[in-house]
C-alpha cells in the first residue's frame, strides 16, 4: 500500500477528456497583478477559444510542429552566426535562407496600445526574440493581421529614427541594411535568397500598458519599434511581435524594466497576464529562483542552468559533469521543449515504461515519437515529470505541460530532440 | 542544449529578475 501511495503522488490521474482543448473560453479569473510600479495586460493563446485571433480555426498538430522546428533552425542560425569569423559568414554556404519571418510557432500574444491616441496591436509574445515590431501603415506588402493596421501618421508621439543619428548607426550594426542611407528614415531590410523577408524602418513611440506608461522619455532610448512595410512572413493573425530578450534592442533593455513575469494559462482556454514591474514580498516568498548564466555568447537570452529531469519521482541517471556541459534556455517563443538526444532517450525510456498499460499510437511529424491511443480509457494514469534547476529550484510540470494532445487517439509526449545537425 | 518551450511552462507563473540576473518559477493556474 505504501509503494502504491508513493506512485500515486508521483503521477496524474486525469480524465481523458480533461486533456482535449477546450473550445469554450473561460475568462473567470481573479484579478490582473496590478498596484504602484506595475501593470498587467492579459495574455492569450493564439489558437485557444479566447483568442480573436484564429476566428475559430487551428492548426494541426502537425503543422504547430513543424514550425516550432523551423522556428528552432532559424534561431540556431543566428546564434551560430554570432560565433564564426565574418569571412565565412559572407559565404554562400552560410548565408543560405533562415527563414524567420515564415515561421510562427509562438503560441501566446497581448494586446498593448502604442501611439498617442492609442492604436491597439496584438504582439506575441516572446522571449528569445529581440526587437519589438508590427506591421505599419502604408504597408506595401503585408501578411493579414486582425487588428487595423498601425497607422504612424495619426499618432502623435511617432518619431522616425534618422539614418545619421547614432541609434540608427548602432542599428544598422545589429540589422545590417542594404538600402541607402536617407536622412529621414533608418531603414532595415531582412531578405532571404529564397525571396522571402521584412523591411522598414526603425523608429520610437509610446507603449501603454494599462495605466502605466513605458513612456520613451524614461528610458536612455526612446521605446524602439521595428515599423515594419514589406513582408512576405505570416503571424496568423497577429500583428508583431514584442521582444523580451535581454538584447540592447530589447524592449526590456530599452525600456529599463528590470523585473517581469507572466503566466500561461492552462487549460490553455482561459486567460493568462504578464506583468511588467515586482511582485509584492508576501507572493514573492514562493518564487523559486535560479540564477541566470551571464556569459557573453548567451546574454541575450535567458539561459539557466539545469541540474536533472525526474519521471514518475526518479532521476534520470545522469552525472552532474554533464549538465555542466548544458547551454539551457528558457524561451515563450518556442513550442515544444527540447533534450539533447541521450536525456530525450532517458526520458522517452522512463516515461513509456510507466505508460506500458496503454496502447501507442503513431507519432506526431517526425518530432513527436512517443503517443497513446486513449479511446478505450476514461482516465489515465500519468508519470510527473519535473524539471531541476540550479538553486534547488523543482518545476514539476503541469499534466497539460507533459502532455501534447492532438485528439484522444493521439496523446503524445510533449519533449523533442534538440537537433544536433548544424548544417 | 537544453531548451524550455512553453508547453512545459503552462500553469505556471515564470518571473525573470532581469536587473538581478535570476529567473523564478511560483504557483501556477494564472490565478
Amino acid at each position: 500500500a505504501s509503494a502504491n501511495d508513493n506512485n500515486l503522488s508521483h503521477s496524474y490521474t486525469v480524465s481523458v477528456t480533461s486533456l482535449l482543448p477546450p473550445t469554450v473560453c473561460n475568462r473567470t479569473r481573479t484579478a490582473l497583478p496590478q498596484g504602484l510600479g506595475k501593470a498587467s495586460l492579459d495574455v492569450v493563446s493564439k489558437h485557444g477559444p479566447c483568442s480573436k485571433l484564429n476566428q475559430g480555426k487551428s492548426p494541426s498538430l502537425e503543422e504547430t510542429l513543424r514550425r516550432d522546428q523551423q522556428r528552432l533552425y532559424s534561431k540556431y542560425s543566428g546564434r551560430l552566426q554570432k560565433a564564426v569569423p565574418d569571412n565565412l559568414k559572407k559565404t554562400k554556404a552560410f548565408t543560405f535562407p533562415a527563414k524567420i519571418e515564415s515561421v510562427s510557432a509562438d503560441e501566446y500574444y497581448t494586446v498593448v496600445a502604442i501611439g498617442k491616441p492609442k492604436q491597439y496591436v496584438s504582439l506575441l509574445l516572446d522571449t528569445g526574440s529581440d526587437v519589438t515590431w508590427t506591421q505599419c501603415k502604408p504597408c506595401i506588402h503585408c501578411f493579414q493581421q486582425r487588428d487595423p493596421l498601425f497607422d504612424p501618421s495619426k499618432s502623435k508621439t511617432f518619431s522616425k529614427i534618422p539614418c545619421n543619428s547614432t541609434t540608427c548607426k548602432k542599428l544598422r550594426g545589429l540589422f545590417p541594411s542594404d538600402d541607402n542611407c536617407n536622412s529621414r528614415e533608418c531603414h532595415f531590410n531582412i531578405a532571404y535568397v529564397d525571396g522571402s523577408g521584412n523591411s522598414g524602418f526603425w523608429a520610437t513611440d509610446r507603449m501603454t500598458i494599462q495605466e502605466a506608461n513605458i513612456k520613451g522619455y524614461f528610458t536612455r532610448y526612446p521605446f524602439l519599434l521595428g515599423c515594419i512595410r514589406n513582408s512576405s512572413g505570416d503571424k496568423s493573425g497577429a500583428s508583431g511581435i514584442m521582444g523580451l530578450d535581454r538584447s540592447p534592442v530589447s524592449i526590456i533593455t530599452k525600456t529599463k524594466i528590470s523585473y517581469f513575469s507572466y503566466c500561461l494559462p492552462s487549460p490553455y482556454g482561459s486567460r493568462g497576464y504578464i506583468t511588467f514591474g515586482k511582485r509584492n514580498t508576501v507572493k514573492t516568498k514562493f518564487i523559486k529562483y535560479t540564477p541566470i548564466i551571464t556569459t557573453p555568447e548567451q546574454s541575450e537570452y535567458y539561459d539557466i542552468t539545469l541540474t536533472g529531469i525526474s519521471v514518475g519521482g526518479k532521476k534520470l541517471p545522469f552525472s552532474t559533469s554533464y549538465f555542466t556541459k548544458l547551454s539551457t534556455e528558457i524561451d515563450s517563443g518556442a513550442v515544444i521543449t527540447r533534450l539533447p538526444s541521450p536525456m530525450y532517450a532517458a526520458l522517452r525510456s522512463a516515461f513509456r515504461k510507466r505508460m506500458k498499460k496503454y496502447k501507442r499510437a503513431k507519432g506526431a511529424g517526425d518530432i513527436l515519437d512517443t503517443c497513446y491511443d486513449l479511446r478505450a480509457y476514461e482516465t489515465v494514469v500519468v508519470p510527473k515529470i519535473t524539471i531541476h534547476f540550479l538553486g534547488g529550484v523543482d518545476l514539476e510540470l503541469d499534466v497539460r505541460g507533459t502532455l501534447v494532445v492532438a485528439s484522444v487517439s493521439q496523446v503524445c509526449l510533449g519533449f523533442a530532440v534538440y537537433p544536433s545537425d548544424t548544417n | 542544449s537544453f531548451l524550455l518551450g512553453n508547453v512545459q511552462q503552462r500553469g505556471h507563473e515564470v518571473h525573470y529578475d532581469v536587473a538581478g540576473r535570476r529567473l523564478g518559477f511560483g504557483p501556477g493556474n494564472c490565478s
